[in-house]
This record gives C-alpha cells, sequence and structure tokens, in this order.
C-alpha cells in the first residue's frame, strides 16, 4: 500500500 | 496531508494565477514558453486519468480539476487569442520537446511499479513533469528584460518541487509504508534544475536588480 501513497499526492 | 504539501500545493496553484494575471493583465504572453505549457497540460491530462477510476477527497478531485482547466486555458491563450497569441516568442522557444517526451516514455515503459496502461502513463507524467521546465529555462535565457511576473512564476514553481521534497521526508518519517524512488528521484532532479536559476533570481533581488540569466 505504501508504493501507492503518493497516488494522493497532484 | 501535512503543511508542506498544503503549502507545495498553493504555491504550485499560486504559480499559476500568476500566469494568468500576466496574460490577462499586460495581455502579453511575452517570455512564456508554450512548448513548457504544452507538456504540462500532457503531465496533467495522463497524471490525473484515475479522476474516473478513483476517488480520493474532494480536495483532490477539485485540484485535479483546477490544474486541468487552467494549463488548458493558458494554452487557449497562447495559441488562439486574438492580441495574446502575438506576443509569444516563437522563435525563441525552440527546445525540441520531441527530445524529452521520448526518452520519458521510452523510461516509462522500462522503469515502473505496475504493467498496467494507467500505472505507466502515471509514471510517464511524474518523468515528464521532472523536465517540462527545461524549455521554459531556455527560453529565460534568450529573453532580455525578464519581467516581474514571469520570474516570479518560474520561482513559485521551483519552491513548489522544493516544498514538495520536504512532504516526502516528513511523510518518510511520519507513514511506515510510504516509500516512492521514482516519485522522489524524479522530483529531486526536477528542483535541481531550478537551482541555477534560484541563483540569479535572489542575486537581482538582493542587488534590487531586473532579472537576466546569463
Amino acid at each position: 500500500e505504501g508504493e501507492k501513497a503518493s497516488k494522493d499526492e497532484l | 496531508m501535512n503543511i508542506f504539501r498544503l503549502a507545495a500545493d498553493m504555491t504550485h496553484l499560486i504559480s499559476i494565477l500568476v500566469l494568468l494575471l500576466k496574460i490577462h493583465a499586460t495581455r502579453s504572453c511575452r517570455g512564456i514558453s508554450l512548448k513548457t505549457q504544452d507538456l504540462y497540460a500532457l503531465v496533467f491530462l495522463f497524471r490525473y486519468l484515475d479522476l474516473f477510476t478513483r476517488y480520493i477527497s474532494l480536495y483532490n478531485t477539485v485540484m485535479k480539476l483546477v490544474f486541468l482547466g487552467t494549463s488548458f486555458s493558458i494554452i487557449y491563450f497562447m495559441r488562439f487569442h486574438r492580441v495574446v497569441r502575438n506576443t509569444y516568442d516563437k522563435e525563441q522557444d525552440t527546445f525540441r520537446s520531441i527530445f524529452i517526451v521520448v526518452p520519458c516514455a521510452v523510461l516509462a515503459l522500462l522503469i515502473n511499479q505496475e504493467r498496467s496502461v494507467l500505472e505507466i502513463l502515471w509514471t510517464f507524467s511524474i518523468y515528464l513533469e521532472a523536465v517540462a521546465i527545461l524549455p521554459q529555462l531556455v527560453l529565460l535565457q534568450r529573453t532580455q528584460n525578464i519581467d516581474n511576473l514571469t520570474g516570479n512564476y518560474v520561482f513559485l514553481l521551483g519552491t513548489y518541487r522544493g516544498l514538495y521534497i520536504l512532504n516526502w521526508i516528513y511523510r518518510y518519517l511520519t507513514e511506515p509504508h510510504y516509500r516512492q524512488w521514482i516519485v522522489w528521484l524524479s522530483g529531486v532532479l526536477q528542483t535541481g534544475l531550478y537551482v541555477d536559476f534560484f541563483y540569479y533570481y535572489f542575486l537581482a533581488w538582493r542587488n534590487n536588480q531586473k532579472l537576466s540569466l546569463p
């Protein structure tokens, strides 16, 4: 899930 | 959402508003690279495809729509506005975008975290954003008498990227599973491209002179 974390960034 | 991330996003937003203000107030896009603006529109378009597939937050959705809308309206003004389009320095804006688009596309195909179309396009947008400022920096070097709004626009863009690095450090320290090497390396490279500009920006500011890049 950590890998996906930056997908909440713009 | 931490303070660095919020400050970064707001700085990014303000940079775009400064550019729109310049275009509206002076009816001119002199010194602005259409190539960089095209690349940013491409970046937003490919990165925000998840608008249709995943809901993160109202803030996230609104900001994505604002970035998409403003980037396309800037391009509209530069290409089609009766007055503004005549002020575009086409002869000076000679950077060949293809030389960064193709390598970024190849890199996204080779180095990504998931073999899916959406993920590869997202990764492409990360690589492309890192270098999308290059045509703008080249154009600035060729522009005599860079006006205040243009200088501040590029300064705010660089600041936005720097603040994102602080956000990543903060998240790395506070969120146990937060690891994103592709984003971090691209972001550090992107911020690095501004170092030279920042140097001359502060020099001009300290000496109370007009900004110009050697």
